[in-house]
């Protein structure tokens, strides 16, 4: 009954919380060329953990932002307007804390529960690792 | 000193799921 399948098909954090479900999902995502959305939603969690003293947290946010937040990439096109902007300013007056990406990593999840994570449970990778 | 590519990526494997 507590299987990692059974997890898996609980909820997209409890996939995500495993390791092989994680990697399944990662290598479902690769083939639908969106692995960034679930590399973003990494980078989110990373982040979170970071010791906001350390110049390092900075470079992150920086890097997080120009590959994931600036561009068109389809991280970018699934996250609100506002919500780019209010990263956009927090990176420009380096004024970065802790939960500056929450919304935004809420917001992808939240595509990715309603689409990519449906998609796994039906898809050739996840029926083949049954 | 590391590059913004390595720092990225070390960010996201540190919040990877280590154990099943």
């Amino acid at each position: 009954p507590d299987s990692p399948l059974a997890r898996w098909t609980k909820s997209l954090h409890s996939l995500l919380g495993d390791q092989d479900g994680a990697y399944l999902f990662r290598t479902f995502l690769e083939r639908e060329k969106c692995v960034d959305t679930l590399d973003f939603w990494f980078a989110c969690n990373g982040f979170r953990q970071m010791d906001l003293k350390d110049t390092k947290t900075l470079r992150v946010a920086k890097a997080i932002y120009k590959r994931y937040v600036e561009n068109h990439s389809i991280v970018s096109k699934q996250l609100k307007p506002a919500t780019k902007t209010y990263i956009r300013d927090g990176i420009k007056k380096q004024q970065i804390d802790s939960v500056m990406f929450d919304q935004a990593q809420t917001e992808i999840q939240r595509v990715m529960e309603g689409n990519a994570y449906q998609m796994f449970l039906t898809s050739e990778v996840y029926l083949e690792y049954l | 000193i590391d590059s913004e590519d390595d720092l990225l990526q070390e960010c996201i494997s540190s919040a990877m799921p280590k154990t099943k």
